[in-house]
């Protein structure tokens, strides 16, 4: 594609090509949008950040897609997410008050090494590629290796299992790139972290059954978030507390990002129910996309209107 | 190359916590190769793992024997891989 515009929204890309779209969005809109490289992979490559901003000194509203190498859904939800950001800027006037008051940051592929790999030699897998030594199994799972109830009996300290928790809190490149950058910026507002699949939208906590501060408010909102996003396709989520909701998870993203301040810390799992797995068939990109677009406005607005 | 030809993906329907219980002990035979896509947790969440083709005896014998409820979520993973890749290659071509 020469433009943005003529970009296959539908279908699922290479990492070369989700890279080359991002370029061509930032030249396109460069009065928007900036790309921020966070860090490097362990392979090297690039953390590719798109930076949506309209004014300095702004709070943040921190989205990562692909951070599970094999959900696939998830960059190609991105993707979707980094275009309407810029179609409806100036014409959604929700987004564009959001946009006048908040950055936008966007990760689309926070785990490049693991996605290129299952692209070319194992499209199931999850983790990272960092080896591990005295083992000659890959990988630790970036949903794992976070500094808040890290190594607990949520995650696996066996190397060849898929939920390994990693050597050490934020072992992982891809995880100390965030961590610093979340950090570094110390204002953000929001943090949403894109899964899938499952259907379920969660808050704090993984790690313990402890309800989080903000509980009732984090739960009402994902209610409203969830019913915004049924209202497009009828698709059914189930929302609540990880621990309460699916099981316990020690290490993950939003219970370091919530404790860290980052009070509207929310992950999500998108479509599909039973049929396909990670290998939702690429005619449910736009669906997806579309209604998940829908909560995470929600959620956003919510953050703009309640100031903290 | 990995490929997943005549694996299968189960969606694994508990009844209660002893069954669940039987799951996660599955689960950990590591010598399966089991990938558990959704893990055993409680009796009201599904359970889905991809059973390679030299599992798929001993899982079904497993779920048979004790009475756990299952269906078949995908026949063959690599059919539906293969099929991922011909939209991808004629994505590419238009």
């Amino acid at each position: 594609p020469r433009t943005t515009d003529d970009f296959d929204y539908a279908n699922y890309h290479e990492l070369s090509t989700i890279n080359s779209f991002m370029d061509m969005l930032v030249a396109e809109n460069n009065n928007l949008i900036s790309k921020i490289v966070i860090g490097q992979s362990y392979e090297g490559r690039p953390l590719n950040v798109l930076k949506f901003s309209t004014g300095a000194n702004r709070p943040g509203i921190w989205i990562d897609t692909g951070i599970h190498a094999r959900e696939w859904i998830t960059p190609a939800s991105g993707i979707w997410f980094a275009k309407k950001i810029v179609n409806d800027y100036g014409r959604d006037s929700v987004l564009t008050d959001i946009l006048n008051n908040y950055d936008i940051f966007l990760e689309i592929v926070t785990n490049p090494d693991g996605y290129q790999f299952t692209h070319t030699s194992n499209r199931m897998w999850r983790k990272t590629r960092k080896p591990n030594p005295g083992s000659s199994c890959v990988g630790v799972d970036p949903n794992r290796n976070w500094d808040t109830g890290f190594g607990g009996p949520g995650a696996s300290g066996n190397p060849c299992d898929e939920t390994y928790h990693g050597p050490s809190p934020n072992s992982e490149p891809e995880i100390k790139a965030i961590v610093d950058f979340v950090k570094s910026h110390g204002n953000l507002k929001t943090f949403l972290s894109i899964h899938s699949y499952s259907q379920m939208l969660l808050y704090p906590y993984g790690y313990k059954s402890t309800p989080a501060k903000d509980q009732a408010e984090l739960h009402e909102l994902a209610r409203k978030a969830t019913a915004e996003l049924q209202s497009l396709h009828n698709t059914r989520y189930t929302y609540g507390s990880i621990i309460t909701t699916i099981y316990q998870a020690d290490g993950v993203t939003i219970d370091w990002t919530y404790d860290q301040g980052i009070k509207y810390s929310y992950t999500f799992e998108l479509r599909d129910t039973g049929r396909y797995g990670f290998v939702l068939p690429a005619d449910q990109i736009l669906p997806t996309a579309e209604e998940t677009w829908l909560a995470l406005m929600v959620i956003m607005e919510h953050t703009k209107n309640n100031p903290y | 190359k990995t490929t997943f030809e005549g694996h299968q993906v189960l969606r694994i329907t508990a009844q209660d916590a002893a069954q669940i219980n039987l799951l996660k002990e599955l689960s950990e035979q590591q010598h399966l190769g089991l990938d558990l896509w959704m893990e055993p947790v409680h009796e009201s969440l599904p359970v889905d793992v991809r059973v390679p083709f030299n599992s798929l005896q001993a899982v079904r014998s497993f779920l048979g024997y004790n009475h756990i409820q299952y269906r078949v979520m995908i026949e063959d993973v690599q059919d539906l891989l293969d099929e991922e890749q011909r939209h991808m290659l004629k994505s590419h071509v238009i």
